[in-house]
C-alpha cells in the first residue's frame, strides 16, 4: 500500500515556472471573461437606454411593464436593499480588523527594535549582533505594501458606497410592490396602435436574438473557467532535455491550444452583439417616430429607464460588495499569517537577547 | 474587479 508522499515534489525551477503559468492562465481567464461581462453590460446599458423592452411591453401606458416586474422581483428576491445596507455596515469593521492585526504586528517589531536599540547604546560593540532594524526590512517592506492594499480597498469601499448613494433611492422604488410600483410610474396616453405593428415585432425578434447572445456569454464563461491542466510533466521534461525551462514558450503555447477556439468564440460572440445592438437602435428609431411622443409618455419613460438601470446598478453593488467581504475576509487570513512571522522573530530575538545579557553579565 | 488582487500574497513564500 506504498504511497509516494514525495510525489508532487519538483525542482524548484519547476515550481517556479508552475506558479508563473499559473499567474498567465489566471490572466488570460480573466481578461477573456471580463470581456464577456463588459459585453453584458453595455447590452444592458444600451437597453436601459433605449427603455427596452419595457416600451415594447407597455401598451396600456398605465400598468408596469412584464420586464420591470421582473427586473422588481429578482432584486427582492436577492434581499433588496436591505441586504446591500448591511453588507455596506460591515465594511468599515472588516476594514478596522484588518489594520488592527496589520497595526499590531509592526508595533511588536517597533517594540522590539527599540530595546534592541536601547542596549546596542548600553553596551556598544559587546552587543554585536545584528541590528533589528536590518533584520525587519523584509518584513517592514511586506506590511508597507499591505498598507497600500489597504489603502487600494478604503477607494474601492469608497466607490461602492457612491454606487449606493447614487442609486439607493431607484433601488427603493424598484423594491416595492407592484401596485406602489405602479403608482409611481407617470401614466401616459396608451399606445395600443403599435400592437401588432412591424417594428415592433422586429424589434421583440432582435431583443430575443440578443437574449440568445447573452446566454452564449454565459455559457462560455462556464466553459472557460472550467479548463484545466498540468504544465508539471511539460515543465520536468524540459527540464531534462535541456537543463533549462523556457517557461512563457511553453506556458503560451498550451494556452492557445487550449484556449485558442473560446477566445475565438468570445471575439464572435461579442461581434454579434455589436450587429443586433446596431439593429436595434435602428428599429427603436422608427419605433420611438411612430410613438408619438408628449410630456407624459417622455416622464413615464425616463422613470421606466431608471428603474431598469436601477436593477443593473443592483447587481453591480452586489457583485462589488461580495467582493469586498471576501477581500477583507482574505486578507485577515493573509495578515494573520504575517502576524505570526512578526511574533515568531520577536520571540527569537527576545530569546537571544536574554542570552547575549547573560553572557555580557557574566563576562 | 474594484478591490485589488490578493493572489500574489496567497502563494506561500519560502521561508528561509
Amino acid at each position: 500500500k506504498f504511497t509516494d508522499i514525495f510525489e508532487k515534489m519538483v525542482p524548484m525551477l519547476v515550481q517556479q515556472s508552475l506558479s508563473i503559468a499559473s499567474s498567465r492562465k489566471a490572466d488570460l481567464v480573466s481578461r477573456l471573461v471580463g470581456s464577456l461581462r463588459e459585453a453584458t453590460n453595455l447590452c444592458n446599458g444600451v437597453l436601459a437606454s433605449l427603455n427596452l423592452p419595457a416600451a415594447i411591453e407597455d401598451l396600456s401606458g398605465d400598468s408596469v411593464p412584464q420586464s420591470i416586474l421582473e427586473k422588481s422581483r429578482a432584486v427582492i428576491q436577492q434581499g433588496g436593499l436591505n441586504s446591500i445596507e448591511q453588507l455596506i455596515k460591515d465594511l468599515p469593521e472588516l476594514l478596522q480588523r484588518n489594520r488592527e492585526i496589520l497595526d499590531e504586528s509592526l508595533k511588536i517589531l517597533n517594540d522590539e527594535e527599540t530595546t534592541d536599540n536601547e542596549l546596542r547604546a548600553k553596551f556598544n560593540q559587546r552587543w554585536n549582533r545584528t541590528p533589528s532594524g536590518d533584520l525587519y526590512k523584509p518584513l517592514r517592506a511586506e506590511g508597507a505594501n499591505f498598507r497600500n492594499i489597504l489603502d487600494k480597498a478604503v477607494q474601492a469601499d469608497q466607490v461602492v458606497k457612491e454606487r449606493y448613494n447614487t442609486h439607493c433611492e431607484m433601488i427603493a422604488l424598484l423594491c416595492k410592490p407592484e401596485s406602489e410600483l405602479c403608482s409611481a410610474i407617470p401614466s401616459a396616453n396608451p399606445a395600443k396602435t403599435l400592437q401588432g405593428s412591424e417594428v415592433v415585432n422586429v424589434l421583440k425578434a432582435q431583443l430575443m436574438q440578443l437574449d440568445e447572445i447573452k446566454r452564449d456569454r454565459e455559457a462560455l464563461e462556464v466553459e472557460v473557467k472550467a479548463v484545466t491542466f498540468d504544465m508539471t510533466t511539460k515543465f520536468l521534461t524540459a527540464l531534462a532535455q535541456d537543463g533549462a525551462i523556457n517557461e512563457e514558450a511553453l506556458t503560451t503555447g498550451e494556452l492557445d491550444t487550449r484556449y485558442g477556439a473560446y477566445t475565438q468564440r468570445v471575439q464572435k460572440n461579442l461581434r454579434s452583439q455589436e450587429d443586433i445592438l446596431a439593429q436595434i437602435q435602428t428599429s427603436h428609431q422608427e419605433f420611438a417616430a411612430l410613438k408619438q411622443s408628449n410630456a407624459d409618455a417622455n416622464n413615464r419613460e425616463e422613470v421606466l429607464k431608471k428603474l431598469a438601470s436601477a436593477h443593473d446598478s443592483y447587481i453591480e453593488i452586489s457583485s462589488n460588495l461580495r467582493e469586498g467581504t471576501k477581500f477583507y475576509n482574505d486578507l485577515t487570513e493573509i495578515l494573520l499569517k504575517f502576524q505570526n512571522k512578526c511574533s515568531d522573530i520577536v520571540f527569537a530575538r527576545k530569546t537571544e537577547r536574554e542570552e547575549l545579557l547573560k553572557e555580557l553579565q557574566q563576562s | 474587479s474594484l478591490y485589488p488582487s490578493l493572489e500574489d500574497l496567497k502563494v506561500d513564500k519560502v521561508m528561509r
